[in-house]
C-alpha cells in the first residue's frame, strides 16, 4: 500500500 | 512603496485561477526583482513558488521590500471585477494594512479601484534544494491536463514511469485500468506537442490525482509544461511565465 507523503519530509526550514 | 502595472488583467487573472485552490492565506513579497511567493497547500503535499520577475510588468516600481500578506481567495473575487484586458494596476504604500487595485480600460474612461485588506500572516518558509533530478520531460500542458483528467475516472493515483521509451501514466481502480504512454517526439509544425525526455536514469513514482488536478490549472499560463523526477523525491511540475513561473513541488505516494 502506498501512502502519501507530505513536502515537510523531504524540504526542511532553512 | 510597491507599484506594479500590467497591460492585461488577464494575465494575474490566471496565475491567481491556477493556484487559489491550493492556497488560502500567504505572503507575497515584493522587492526590486519583482513579486515572489512561496506556500505550502493546506495539506503540506504540495508546496507553490510563484515567481514574478519586474521585466514581466510594463511599469515596476518597488523601492524597499514590501510583504503583502493576503488571503488568495479574496484577490481571486477582486480579479473577478477586472476584464481581461484592462490594465492593471497593483500599489501599496509601505507598512500600509491595504493593496490598492486599479483596472483601467485602454481608453481611460472607465476606471476602477478595489482596496483589499492585508493581514499578517505568520508563514513557514522551505529551503527548496538545489537538485538534478534523474528525468525531465517536456510536454503540451494541454496533453498533460487531459491524460490526467482522463485517469482520474479509474482512480485517485496515478504512476508515472519515465524511461528512454518515452513516459507512461496508468492507474488502476475498481472498474479496472489505463494507461496513456507517449514517446519522445519532434513536432515541427506545433512545437508545443513535442515531446522532450532528458533521463539519466528511470523513474516512476505515483501521486494524489486530485492534487494533480489542481497543479494542472496551470495549464492558461503555457503552453508547455516541465515536468522532472526522481525516485522518492517530491516532482518539479513547472509552468513557465514571460517573466518568472508557476512551480508546484508535489509529494509522491511512497510505498509503505
Amino acid at each position: 500500500r502506498a501512502s502519501q507523503s507530505t513536502i515537510g519530509a523531504f524540504f526542511k526550514k532553512p | 512603496m510597491l507599484e506594479a502595472k500590467l497591460d492585461a488583467a488577464s494575465q494575474l487573472k490566471k496565475i491567481v485561477e491556477a493556484i487559489r485552490d491550493m492556497l488560502g492565506e500567504c505572503n507575497i513579497e515584493c522587492n526590486e526583482t519583482g513579486l515572489a511567493l512561496q506556500s505550502l497547500d493546506k495539506s503540506h503535499i504540495v508546496l507553490v513558488s510563484l515567481l514574478l520577475g519586474s521585466d514581466g510588468f510594463s511599469e515596476y516600481r518597488c523601492d524597499r521590500g514590501v510583504t503583502l500578506g493576503l488571503n488568495i481567495n479574496s484577490l481571486a473575487t477582486v480579479l473577478r471585477c477586472a476584464n481581461n484586458d484592462d490594465i492593471l494596476t497593483l500599489r501599496s504604500e509601505d507598512r500600509a494594512n491595504e493593496l490598492i487595485l486599479t483596472f483601467e480600460d485602454s481608453k481611460a474612461d472607465r476606471i476602477s479601484e478595489f482596496n483589499l485588506r492585508l493581514m499578517d500572516i505568520d508563514q513557514e518558509y522551505l529551503a527548496i534544494p538545489e537538485t538534478e533530478y534523474a528525468a525531465t520531460v517536456v510536454m503540451s500542458a494541454a496533453v498533460l491536463q487531459r491524460t490526467l483528467r482522463d485517469l482520474s475516472a479509474l482512480s485517485e493515483a496515478v504512476t508515472i514511469e519515465i524511461d528512454k521509451e518515452g513516459i507512461r501514466f496508468s492507474a488502476e481502480g475498481d472498474l479496472g485500468k489505463g494507461s496513456t504512454h507517449f514517446k519522445p517526439c519532434v513536432d515541427m509544425e506545433n512545437a508545443e506537442n513535442s515531446i522532450n525526455i532528458t533521463l539519466s536514469e528511470p523513474v516512476s513514482l505515483s501521486f494524489n490525482l486530485q492534487y494533480f488536478s489542481n497543479i494542472t490549472k496551470a495549464s492558461s499560463l503555457s503552453s508547455t509544461v516541465t515536468l522532472q523526477m526522481t525516485a522518492g523525491m517530491p516532482a518539479q511540475i513547472e509552468y513557465k511565465l514571460p517573466s518568472g513561473h508557476v512551480r508546484y513541488y508535489f509529494a509522491p505516494k511512497i510505498e509503505d
